[in-house]
């Protein structure tokens, strides 16, 4: 059994403290405010009412128990902090910090957050990114300098395979997937292509390499 | 030239609003709160200080003439999905809505949304996926029904090669890229496997396929 506790019950808190109990974990929900405490009791192991940022508070969870603490508090930068502070004071394992912005990121890995999420942050730049350019439909950072990206396929290079098209050498990325289009008589399917595969003007390409392969790949139509 | 609006200037919109003005779009900066408008007006294309949920105000801003629309109000349900009625009515192309709650996306869907974000469901459940099981240690849905996904190689995996693993035969997924651990003699490195690379025990490995796939190699040890 994974034990958790999760701090701060707004949006991004209540679906991680549900989520991580649907998946089987043991879940303990905290909010300074009654009204959130109760709505989530019926949806996770246990709830409780308290200022995750006064010690004692702290000190009465038992974190140094638990696989890993989420502390969910956005809005309110101080108590996010300090919370952060009191539960590596208190031996807590691991723990998952929100930010809401880059100096707050930067202060929460100070105070001892193992890992800072940034949930505006991270789907804001896939927007853009699907925005910006007509052909990704989507892309998300993968490590260093890698990316993942969906692109839809460039009319010049519909009727050739990815052998001819040469992709590995031209832009240094990996076809890694694609999806083709649902037609009147075949539904979408997903193939992991091998060099002769020829492309077709509704394919999805799943394409994974250094960003710089990738912008330029982009600007092609 | 790529124009867009972003409509609601809190974490999500103004890191929208800025992304896409530093992709080299012109974008035009929309909020209630004349404060908001302020801090943003050096860096995007122009801001400006309006209730979006006023259909003179949004007949005002010209959006049929525009890429897309981004609406990121979050909180305020009402004004939400008013302005996404509104901007349908107006001849936006293209509409692109934040939801806080399941119901809110829906209604944002059936007034003229054509893409509905939701960013705290999306990264709670990234973060969900990733506490949940201790092999995974990211998890993104993309688009198209595929899931990314980086693991902790398998016990039962290292040692072997991944011809010999047969991943795509029996998984359907493919392994896109593995990220070597850091030891005494050398950094931590990202190769693209050929076939015949052999497993070590502290691999990650990034993989894409179907989702139904990742979740039977999840469950391995
Ligand atoms: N010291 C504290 N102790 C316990 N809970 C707290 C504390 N401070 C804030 N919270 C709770 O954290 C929750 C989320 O915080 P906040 O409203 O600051 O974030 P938010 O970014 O607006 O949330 P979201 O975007 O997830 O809806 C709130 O329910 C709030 O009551
Ligand atoms: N009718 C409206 N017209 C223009 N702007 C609006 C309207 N209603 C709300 N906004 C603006 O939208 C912005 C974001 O909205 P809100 O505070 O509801 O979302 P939020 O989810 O808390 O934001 P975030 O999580 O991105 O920080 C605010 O700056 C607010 O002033």
């Amino acid at each position: 059994y994974r034990q958790f506790a999760v701090i701060g019950l707004g949006r991004f808190g209540q679906r991680v403290a549900t989520g991580l109990y649907q998946m089987g974990a043991e879940v303990l929900a905290i909010d300074s405010d009654a009204a959130k405490v109760a709505a989530i009791k019926q949806q996770v192991t246990a709830a409780v009412c308290l200022d995750s940022a006064r010690e004692e508070a702290v000190r009465s969870l038992g974190v140094d128990n638990m696989d890993a603490v989420v502390v969910a508090i956005g809005r309110d930068v101080q108590a996010s902090i300090l919370t952060t502070a009191l539960l590596q004071q208190a031996g807590c394992p691991y723990i998952v910090a929100r930010a809401s912005n880059e100096l707050h990121a930067q202060i929460l890995g100070m105070v001892g957050a193992n890992r800072v999420i940034y949930p505006e942050d991270e789907e804001a730049k896939r927007l853009v990114r699907g925005l910006a350019s007509p052909h990704v439909l989507d892309q998300v950072d993968l490590v260093g300098d890698l990316e993942l990206a969906v692109l839809k396929a460039p009319r010049s290079f519909c009727g050739k395979s990815l052998v001819e098209l040469g992709l590995r050498q031209k832009y240094t990325v990996n076809v890694v997937a694609i999806r083709t289009a649902e037609t009147d008589t075949q539904a979408a399917t997903t193939i992991f292509p091998d060099a002769h595969y020829v492309l077709q003007p509704q394919d999805q390409l799943y394409v994974v390499g250094p960003s710089e392969g990738l912008r330029r790949l982009d600007g092609l139509d």
